[in-house]
C-alpha cells in the first residue's frame, strides 16, 4: 500500500472557493458612493479610463482637462471633472501647474 | 513647479489614507 504518501493534497477541496464575479462592470451610470458598480480597483469605467489616461501622459506637468476631454470623445467634460475630482480626492491623481492639469501618483 | 510636488505629497498621503 502506498496511498499515504500524497494522496488528497489538491483534489477536491475546491468547492468553497468562488470566483469572482463582478456584476455590473459595464454599466456605469455616473453615481459612485457604494460597493457596487465599481471595476477592479475601485473605480468606475469612466474614473478607470480618464486614470489610464492621466498614467500614460509622460509629460511633467501632466495631462489637461482639455487634453482628456479629446482623448475621451465620447465622454462629457462633466463627467471628466468629475472623475477627476473623484481621483484627485482619492489621491490617484493630483494637479501639477494648475487645476488643469493632473499627474497620477500611483504610475509604475 | 514646487506646487507639483507639494500636490504629489499631498496626493500620496490621501491615496495611503484611502486604501484601508
Amino acid at each position: 500500500s502506498k496511498s499515504q504518501t500524497m494522496s488528497g493534497v489538491g483534489v477536491g477541496m475546491s468547492s468553497n472557493v468562488k470566483p469572482m464575479t463582478r456584476p455590473g462592470m459595464e454599466s456605469m451610470g455616473g453615481s459612485y458612493g457604494g460597493a457596487s458598480d465599481m471595476a477592479n480597483n475601485g473605480l468606475s469605467a469612466n474614473q478607470n479610463q480618464v486614470l489610464s489616461l492621466i498614467r500614460g501622459c509622460p509629460d511633467a506637468q501632466g495631462i489637461s482637462i482639455q487634453d482628456l476631454k479629446q482623448r475621451l470623445g465620447t465622454m462629457s467634460l462633466a463627467v471628466i471633472k468629475q472623475a477627476v475630482e473623484f481621483l484627485s480626492n482619492e489621491g490617484h491623481i493630483f494637479s501639477t501647474i494648475d487645476e488643469d492639469h493632473f499627474k497620477s501618483t500611483d504610475s509604475d | 513647479l514646487d506646487r507639483i510636488a507639494r500636490n504629489k505629497r499631498a496626493a500620496l498621503e490621501r491615496l495611503a489614507s484611502a486604501q484601508t
